[in-house]
């Protein structure tokens, strides 16, 4: 699965 | 966003919130490690450096700038306007024992080898050992104020319901971020023996006391 790129969590 | 991780936030917000109500109604920060408040600002400045140049939503962006502010509001009031009440004697970790280990291991496993990326992996380390003091505090004094319980219970259960948050991502996006995900779990278990003293004890009224 892709690693998140932008970390979209607090 | 699913409602783990928005109750989480908030959770973490009101944590937030109440120490500093704390500290500027009562005009003291007696019980308050400023070690940890430090690591805190520590954590919340290398998280979001991004916060300038990445947009993900204007939630994001505001939290990010609330958590910020915040933290840096409360190590100014402990350590500037009321440094008199700052209980320096029990306050004695040795910070430098998580920041250099959390920023070695940074180097050694992240995602990604660029500045952001290890700077978002140490603060994910950081995080999850930066309560330390405030617990070591806490078990120096033996007891803690009933306000100061509520902030760590707060505290401690935004982690706890991101690991949730984490299950159901994994779930429904298939989306997971191992970094995240086992310093949450060693962050929320190192809040295990409070939550139980919390729940056992101050739910019910009684002052946080530990068994000397």
């Amino acid at each position: 699965h892709p690693e998140p790129d932008t970390h979209d969590e607090l | 966003m699913n409602i783990f991780r928005l109750v989480g936030d908030l959770s973490h917000l009101l944590a937030i919130i109440i120490l500093l109500l704390k500290i500027w109604k009562t005009r003291s920060c007696a019980g308050i490690s400023g070690k940890s408040q430090i690591l805190f600002a520590v954590v919340y400045t290398t998280r979001y450096l991004d916060l300038l140049t990445t947009y993900v939503s204007a939630y994001n962006t505001v939290m990010k700038f609330v958590f910020i502010v915040a933290s840096y509001a409360t190590v100014y009031l402990m350590y500037v306007k009321f440094r008199a009440t700052y209980d320096h004697n029990h306050d004695t970790f040795r910070i430098e024992f998580l920041l250099v280990p959390c920023f070695i291991l940074s180097l050694l496993i992240n995602h990604e080898f660029t500045v952001l990326e290890v700077m978002w992996t140490f603060s994910i380390y950081l995080e999850s050992v930066a309560i330390l003091p405030q617990l070591f505090l806490v078990s120096k004094t033996g007891e803690a104020e009933s306000i100061t319980s509520h902030y760590l219970f707060a505290l401690g259960s935004y982690r706890a319901l991101y690991l949730l948050n984490w299950v159901y991502r994994y779930m429904a996006e298939d989306h997971y971020e191992l970094i995240a995900i086992v310093s949450g779990v060693v962050q929320t278990v190192l809040y295990c023996d409070f939550f139980y003293l919390y729940i056992t004890k101050v739910l019910k009224g009684k002052k946080l006391q530990l068994p000397a």
